[in-house]
Parts: structure tokens; C-alpha cells; sequence
């Protein structure tokens, strides 16, 4: 028999005070509430316990909860801080707050090494981005030849491992994306600055007596 | 023509590296 249970609000175990998370991160009060409805609905959707699972991650991007992605399974290893498994609500505003338009430069370097640098080793090594290549081409149902992957992995390490030591490290990394600034366009979400008309419905259900902004 | 991309720009082509999708209802 099921014990009674009054009318408490849901929980959301990592449901940190937005006042604190804005003065953490770039987000205003006000867009800390927004992102707390978008956490809300992705949390909930395949079940409502208050944490986003990678499938519930998936099913975000993808809208399909069934798509295995490389790309995204290494995105939702990033945002699962605490390496539970599951993204609470404090690690998904601070792991989004990196792709803020007004994030500095070098989180955004240092989160894009991560995300390449798939084995932490402090390297981005040449099996990794064929590993990553051979994913993309993938999923993408491109074909191409092992010889066309290996002279484009040949082109890469040519530009970027300029000491030729068959990796990449962080400071080839920086130097690289110098270079090639559009690699860091995945970096930035422009969404992030409108996040309070995305999910206007924050301001009825805030926790915040005076909303600031 | 993707040889003359480096394999980053290939990469970062990728939907799963597109978290604008989060944002879309």
C-alpha cells in the first residue's frame, strides 16, 4: 500500500537557486527561469524524475529517442559533470552557459579540445578524429574511400600538430581554431540571448519574488 | 569538396554537435 502523499512540488534533485546560477554563469535571473522550463520538458519526457538521461537528451536533439550519436553522447558525457548518468538542472546551465554568445573565447576552446579529446587524455590523437570522421561519414550515409579519409586526417594533422608529434594538444588546439575560426560556430548558441521569449511561461511559474533582469 | 576541408570542419558539420536543436519546440 502506497503511503499518502500531499500535494508537495515535483522535486528536481539538482534544482539549485537561480539567483546563485546567474551569478555563476552569463544568465540573467530571468533566463535561468527560462532554462528551467526547457529543463523541464526535456527532463520529463521519457521519465519525469527531474534529471535529463541520455536518452531524453537524444530524443531533444533528434527528436527520435532511438538515434545513437557519437556527437551527442560525447555533448551529454560534457554536461553529466558529477558522472552520474543524468544532467540536473545546476550542470545544464553552467555546461550551457560555455555556449553563450557572451561566454569567454577560451571556455569555448577548452570545452571544444574536451569534446574532441574523447579518451582524456589531453590530446586529440588521429584515431580519435578518424574514429569521429568515420562516425560522421556515418551517420551522414556518405561514402568515401579509405584513402579519401586518410589524406583528409594527413591535411588536418598537417595544419594542426605543428610539432609534428602525430597529436593535437591544447595549445596546437588554440592556435588551430585561431586559424579556422569557423569550428568554433558550434560553439555559440545565438538562441541563448532570446531564451526568455523562447519559454515566456517562466514568469508565471518563478520562484523569484522581484524577476531581475 | 571534403578533401579540401580539414576533418574538423567535417566534423563540426555533425547534428549531434548541433545543440540548437534543444531550443526547437
Amino acid at each position: 500500500m502506497g503511503c499518502f502523499q500531499s500535494k508537495t512540488r515535483k522535486q528536481f534533485p539538482g534544482h539549485e537557486n537561480p539567483v546563485i546560477l546567474a551569478s555563476q554563469t552569463a544568465f540573467s535571473v530571468s533566463e535561468v527561469e527560462a532554462l528551467f522550463e526547457l529543463f523541464k520538458s526535456i527532463s520529463s519526457s521519457v521519465i519525469d524524475d527531474g534529471l535529463i538521461n541520455k536518452e531524453e537528451f537524444q530524443l531533444a536533439i533528434f527528436k527520435n529517442r532511438k538515434k545513437e550519436n557519437l556527437f551527442a553522447n560525447r555533448i551529454f558525457d560534457l554536461f553529466d559533470v558529477k558522472r552520474k548518468g543524468v544532467i540536473d538542472f545546476g550542470d545544464f546551465v553552467r555546461s550551457l552557459n560555455v555556449f553563450h554568445p557572451n561566454a569567454p573565447q577560451e571556455d569555448k576552446i577548452d570545452f571544444s579540445f574536451k569534446l574532441y579529446d574523447m579518451d582524456g587524455t589531453g590530446y586529440i590523437e588521429r584515431q580519435e578524429v578518424k574514429q569521429m570522421l568515420i562516425a560522421l561519414l556515418s551517420e551522414s550515409e556518405m561514402r568515401l574511400a579509405d584513402e579519401t579519409v586518410e589524406t583528409i586526417l594527413d591535411k588536418t594533422f598537417l595544419e594542426a600538430d605543428v610539432n609534428e608529434d602525430g597529436k593535437i594538444d591544447k595549445s596546437e588546439w588554440q592556435n588551430f581554431v585561431s586559424r579556422n575560426p569557423s569550428l568554433m560556430k558550434i560553439m555559440t548558441l545565438p538562441y541563448l540571448r532570446d531564451i526568455t521569449t523562447t519559454f515566456p511561461s517562466f514568469v508565471f511559474n518563478s520562484e523569484v519574488d522581484e524577476i531581475a533582469t | 569538396r571534403p578533401v579540401t576541408m580539414n576533418a574538423f570542419e567535417l566534423i563540426s558539420k555533425s547534428q549531434g554537435l548541433n545543440l540548437g536543436c534543444l531550443f526547437e519546440k
